[in-house]
């Protein structure tokens, strides 16, 4: 059911591109356009908190990143203002 | 470890903390326990102490909430966000806020409230995340197997100590990161009158002042240095460096230590370093460098050896005949073994000891005797 795994799909981005707003500076007003997954900031932006906080950097939300992203953690940012 | 942009810190040492209401999972003593707990383990890192206010404003308040709760970033139900806290400031600024969605137990069957504490107040008092998972201040809640044994990291110890200092000596120091060697030395004290260093040179207009693991950077417009270790700039480097010089005209910093050295523009560490002293054309006899200065009008670079030195002509990029030769003929009055040099508005400053003689190469004399700390505003 592609709309459904549309679904899921978008949910997922929302989620990842909440955790970057909120942890790693990602601009809040990004773009419709940049919100694909292989968008130039998201992929550094998903770079730059694997990196952070220990993973494997592959710029992807593969399984372990994503599993991260629902870890208990401290709500102050990583990196930036 | 990292502190907040600007590392923003109390101006002061002891702080006031006050407990503004209670999460309904614990009993209020219980509470109490975890928060005095996690302020005594950043009080044992540093020369930091709190006392406890019941009313009025306190540097540090502590809180629980839900959702939204009066500070424009609400918590988000169970799970996820556990708690968060501001920098050190006036108002808001160095309280702790704890998400009473969650589950706090004393134990780790649910989130436990001391380990969290520690943590925020890890914020309130300056500190950013860090990027070790060992870390206290590692952003996921990653409790230990036995939290009854829970030591701060010396990466925890490092930051709040880049702050705020180590703890003043005292017989029974407990604070033993729990990843250090008992044999570690203690934190040098930039103040301490008895202080001597490894090397000393410039930077780019900065002076840096090298001792163990650690260096002070003074920067012309901050008066007070600022306190790091090596390895946060330079990786690659060892502890307990022998010598460092400023080659200007090559806007380098050549660093030494044993029969190697280093070449860093800035902290970048240049390709096919570390080399042997011995490329420089020092005799198999020389082991090691104990002091390097180069002076940028001569173009030459000093390098003092025990009791004798040699000077290297950076235009020919070779030692000089006729060296070495004694320290004591043309430096009078400057007592070997020396610790470092520094060359600056054409005087030679050389370190030993807790000493630093200041002399005057033009009138060939020692023309003061100071504190080897004097350069850091003591």
């Amino acid at each position: 059911y592609p709309l459904d795994g549309t679904v899921k799909e978008d949910s997922k981005m929302d989620l990842v591109q909440q955790y970057l707003e909120n942890y790693y500076n990602l601009e809040k007003d990004l773009k419709q356009s940049v919100r694909r997954k292989d968008s130039n900031p998201i992929v550094k932006k998903i770079q730059e908190m694997q990196r952070f906080l220990g993973l494997k950097v592959t710029g992807r939300l593969d399984a372990d990143t994503m599993e991260v992203i629902h870890k208990p953690r401290c709500g102050v940012p990583d990196v930036g203002d | 470890f990292s502190t907040f942009p600007g590392s923003p810190k109390w101006k002061k040492t002891h702080l006031t903390y006050r407990i503004v209401d209670y999460t309904q999972d614990l009993s209020r003593d219980a509470v109490d326990a975890a928060i005095a707990k996690a302020l005594k383990v950043w009080e044992e890192a540093s020369p930091l102490t709190f006392s406890r206010v019941h009313a009025g404003e306190a540097d540090i308040m502590i809180s629980f909430a839900v959702r939204e709760h009066g500070d424009f970033i609400p918590f988000d139900g169970p799970g996820k966000v556990l708690a968060h806290a501001y920098p050190p400031g006036q108002g808001i600024y160095g309280d702790a806020h704890f998400d009473d969605d969650e589950q706090w137990t004393e134990d780790t069957s649910g989130i436990n409230l001391f380990l969290v504490a520690a943590h925020e107040l890890g914020h309130s008092l300056g500190l950013f995340h860090s990027d070790k998972p060992e870390a206290l201040m590692y952003a996921l809640y990653k409790p230990p197997t036995d939290i009854g044994r829970f030591r701060l990291s010396q990466d925890d110890v490092n930051g709040i100590q880049s702050l705020y200092g180590p703890p003043p000596a005292s017989p029974n120091d407990s604070v033993m990161p729990q990843d250090s060697n008992p044999t570690a030395p203690e934190f040098p004290v930039m103040c301490d009158p008895d202080l001597s260093f490894d090397a000393v040179s410039t930077l780019r207009g900065e002076i840096l002042f090298f001792k163990d693991r650690y260096f002070w950077r003074r920067i012309h417009w901050n008066h007070k240095p600022e306190f790091h270790l090596i390895s946060t700039f330079w990786p690659s480097l060892p502890p307990e460096l022998d010598a460092a010089c400023e080659v200007n005209s090559q806007d380098t910093v050549f660093i030494f230590k044993g029969n190697k050295f280093w070449a860093t523009r800035g902290n970048e560490i240049q390709v096919g370093y570390p080399r042997s002293i011995h490329t420089l054309g020092f005799p198999p006899t020389v082991k090691k460098i104990d002091a390097a200065m180069s002076d940028q009008k001569e173009k030459k670079t000093y390098f003092f050896v025990e009791d004798k030195y040699w000077r290297f002509d950076e235009n020919s990029q070779i030692l000089e005949q006729g060296f070495p030769r004694l320290i004591a003929d043309d430096f009078p009055g400057v007592e070997p073994k020396i610790d470092a040099v520094l060359e600056a508005s054409g005087l030679f400053y050389f370190f030993s000891g807790s000493s630093q003689f200041e002399f005057d190469p033009k009138a060939k004399m020692v023309t003061h005797v100071l504190k080897s700390n004097s350069w850091l505003h003591c």
